[in-house]
């Protein structure tokens, strides 16, 4: 906002477009932005990105899926999803360099961005899978795990495994396993899953409204995969398993885990409460 | 003579037409407006829509209305009033009807990418 800028704005008289190109005053442009920024409930406005924005596709899908959806709501369309009245989806990545999660395949999240007063409805995380010569099920970017580096032997042999979440409740001081409190749970039946890398999906609202309560309580998420056979592949199984991740690239991989949140920022219901009194006051 | 006459005629009806085609197009209806969010150079932060179709509406809401004009029991009131007497109230106003809302992906403050839908922010229909 430095120097004006060409600012084109473009109407129709009768049959006719009209488009008029005119030289916009920095001051101006920077009311203008103020407005949108105060409309859009951000404070500034983001920095200027270096390299290029990675957008998790599945936020894509649901961007084009909310276009062009005449409803008259704001809510987000969600068919079978309990987020109720959000209307902000937040995307966040796993923080690698984070030293509060020690233990297995820890992931933990900086929510500190969410507004204080908007009302944190769902939360999902999604994990990419990759299935190896259909019989083995590797969580890719958990922990960042390099897959050549994994002992087929501690991965055996199986066509289902389970999967489960847990919100770590107290770390552990060494590397003991800390005291944990499982969250959601995916049974995975690679017979039935025809490509090769997929999204699996867990709902862990109840960890991400314990964080929003009390920041401090936020020590992450702890992943498990169960073998049939009841082995559990945590930390003492997969202790050889060389830690790799890329710290100069906080933005997220295609890969990585994602922490998606469904918020109200409940501007709506403001609009709906002052709709309502207008309607009473005439 | 009878040429004369059909020019005539013709071109009575040529004018009323055009009279009423200008009329027409001077009732309220919705127009376009249009925010390009290269020009104002916040595409580096809006990953998506490229631009904000917001429309507006305006025109003249007279007596009598038409159906499609959605005018309100009280437009048709004040419209007529204001063609008895314009200075005692002015014409009803073109305003928007029907609103939809709008999706936007963007990065926050914090460069986390937020999907977030805004309630009211596209005109979808004028009326008065």
């Amino acid at each position: 906002t430095t120097s004006s800028r060409n600012f084109v704005a473009s109407y129709e008289i009768e049959d006719s477009h009209v488009e008029v190109t005119r030289s916009v005053e920095p001051q101006v442009l920077a009311r203008l932005e103020s407005q949108f920024l105060k409309l859009f409930g951000m404070p500034r406005r983001p920095s200027k990105r270096s390299a290029p924005l990675k957008v998790p596709k599945y936020l894509i899908d649901l961007y084009n899926a909310q276009t062009g959806n005449d409803l008259g709501t704001s809510n987000l369309h969600l068919p079978g999803r309990h987020t109720r009245t959000a209307n902000t989806v937040r995307t966040f990545y796993h923080l690698p360099s984070s030293t509060g999660v020690r233990w297995g395949h820890g992931l933990k999240f900086d929510l500190s961005s969410i507004p204080d007063h908007e009302k944190v409805t769902g939360a999902e995380l999604r994990l990419v899978f990759n299935k190896k010569n259909n019989v083995s099920l590797v969580p890719v970017g958990v922990d960042a795990m390099d897959i050549s580096a994994l002992d087929s032997d501690s991965m055996g042999s199986y066509n289902s495994v389970r999967v489960l979440v847990n919100d770590v409740i107290k770390p552990s001081k060494k590397d003991d396993e800390p005291h944990m409190f499982p969250i959601d749970t995916k049974y995975v039946d690679l017979s039935k899953r025809k490509k090769n890398s997929f999204w699996i999906t867990f709902d862990i609202f109840p960890a991400v409204s314990r964080w929003m309560e009390n920041p401090k309580s936020n020590h992450g998420l702890v992943i498990q995969v169960i073998h049939p056979n009841g082995q559990v592949m945590s930390q003492s199984t997969l202790k050889h398993i060389r830690v790799r991740r890329d710290t100069d690239n906080l933005s997220g991989q295609e890969n990585d885990p994602v922490l998606f949140t469904y918020s109200d920022d409940g501007v709506n219901k403001k609009q709906r409460n002052a709709k309502a009194l207008s309607r009473a006051y005439r | 003579s009878a040429n004369a006459n059909n020019n005539g005629a013709a071109g009575n009806k040529k004018r009323k037409n055009h009279r009423n085609k200008n009329r027409k197009r001077n009732l309220c209806s919705r127009h376009k407006m249009f925010v390009d969010f290269t020009d104002v150079g916040w595409n580096d932060w809006i990953v998506a829509p490229p631009g904000y179709h917001a429309f507006h509406c305006t025109g003249e809401c007279p007596f009598p209305m038409a159906e499609h004009l959605n005018a309100t029991n009280h437009a048709v009131i004040q419209a007529l009033v204001n063609s008895m007497n314009p200075q005692m109230v002015p014409p009803p106003c073109c305003v928007p009807t029907k609103y939809s809302s709008l999706s936007l992906l963007y990065t926050d403050s914090s460069d986390k990418i937020v999907l977030k839908n805004y309630n009211e922010m596209v005109v979808d229909a004028c009326g008065c």
